[in-house]
């Protein structure tokens, strides 16, 4: 039903392109195929790089991970998504300028551990709990 | 796996974002500001060690669930084949499960109760043992040795689990070789100037002098006692004894101080359990 209305690429991406982008080489195809589906991607967070040497002293920074990707109609089963977006999917067919797609968010998270200093020199160890990303899906 | 997203930023970061994703990931970690620790030597005190012992501990536990959920997976799924794996836990962390408090030379991680609460625990740490100048002789003649742990940093909404106060004790040789000693350890009750402290016993342990390795007593009432109540935080007393009621000194006793390695050094370590939900603050 939401048929011939087309987003305007340019407009969507709204991000610096290369010149020589994927999309625009690959000329009339479906585009929200050409978009990545709802996935996991790496984000590292460097403790190094943020010049905290002297009070972390394990790790050394760790994989953050971030979710990214379209969940758009048909939501495929490598898509990870639950049930209730299938039927977000449905509405959204329906009634597209009202009800968003489904998002692609984490499915599940772990945690990680950080020792650092604090001011007066006690260590710490810390563990937090649902820290990162372990696998993303569309919700 | 390796496609680098269109908008992903591959350059360095300007000043100002590289405050602001400092400030971001602080918040993240719970924390209103980056530590400034001073003092080399006292990072020395605060067993470093032993505490990167039990991240690595942490850290192998958190490998090995991440293992599990995907053979659990993979056990599910392989369910129909007839062959799933079991998923049996291995001794969290790889303790040693050694039955008594009296451990080995190795790091002090040896202890079966060590599993379970770094098990539970949110968070642990090991405090700088704050007494600067050792008083061996007290007013009544007896040896002693003096710690002070300030307990007040500790984050909002952690509650103690478990606290154990450890030293580490040389083989001492000598005329005390075959001797057998009774290591206790006191809670400070009240001072006083010209006279000996009043003190508390907590626990005490009987070791024989030829032995070495670390002591761990048991002190998480007084530790909880004293985050309550910070200013009755008086410190502990250690002292040695022959089974008699001499008093020995320390040094001749084998007991390690701060003027030992920064392996063996004294200190203070406590579990923590959040008691409540830490909700990061709206940014």
């Amino acid at each position: 039903a939401t048929g011939g209305k087309r987003k305007n690429p340019t407009r969507n991406k709204g991000r610096s392109q290369p010149k020589t982008s994927q999309a625009s080489r690959i000329g009339d195809q479906n585009i929200s195929e050409q978009k990545q589906a709802c996935k996991k991607h790496e984000l590292y967070v460097s403790f190094r790089e943020l010049g905290w040497q002297d009070w972390i002293i394990a790790p050394e920074g760790y994989a953050a991970f971030y979710c990214d990707g379209e969940c758009s109609f048909p939501l495929n089963a490598h898509m990870n998504a639950t049930n209730h977006a299938i039927v977000q999917t449905l509405v959204h067919l329906m009634f597209p300028d009202n009800v968003p797609k489904p998002c692609c968010a984490p499915t599940k998270l772990n945690a990680i551990s950080v020792l650092y200093f604090d001011d007066s020199s006690n260590v710490i160890l810390k563990k937090y709990r649902n820290m990162v990303v372990r696998s993303c899906g569309c919700h | 796996d390796n496609h680098v997203h269109s908008s992903f930023i591959y350059r360095r970061l300007r000043n100002h974002e590289r405050r602001e994703i400092q400030r971001e990931i602080l918040s993240i970690l719970g924390l209103p500001h980056r530590p400034k620790p001073f003092s080399p030597a006292k990072q020395a005190s605060s067993a470093p060690l032993f505490m990167l012992d039990l991240y690595n501990a942490m850290a192998t536990e958190e490998a090995e669930e991440d293992a599990l959920l995907e053979d659990t997976g993979k056990a599910i799924s392989m369910n129909s084949l007839g062959n799933s794996r079991k998923s049996q836990h291995s001794a969290p962390y790889g303790y040693s499960r050694a039955p008594v408090a009296w451990t080995s030379q190795s790091p002090p991680l040896a202890t079966s109760h060590d599993a379970n609460f770094l098990n539970d625990a949110d968070m642990v740490m090991s405090f700088v043992n704050l007494v600067e100048r050792d008083r061996d002789f007290s007013h009544q003649r007896r040896h002693y040795k003096e710690f002070r742990f300030d307990l007040t940093q500790i984050p909002d909404g952690e509650a103690v689990t478990a606290a154990e106060f450890r030293i580490y004790k040389d083989h001492s040789h000598g005329r005390y070789e075959n001797v057998t000693l009774k290591v206790s350890i006191y809670q400070v009750i009240k001072e006083y100037q010209n006279r000996d402290a009043e003190t508390f016993l907590l626990d005490s342990k009987k070791i024989r002098a030829s032995d070495g390795g670390w002591l761990v007593f048991d002190i998480t009432a007084t530790s909880n006692h004293w985050v309550l109540n910070p200013q009755q935080n008086m410190g502990l007393q250690l002292c040695v004894e022959t089974m008699d009621g001499r008093s020995i000194n320390m040094k001749s006793a084998g007991i390690i101080g701060r003027s030992g390695p920064q392996s063996k050094q004294p200190f203070l370590v406590a579990f923590f359990k959040a008691s409540e939900v830490l909700l990061r603050s709206v940014r």
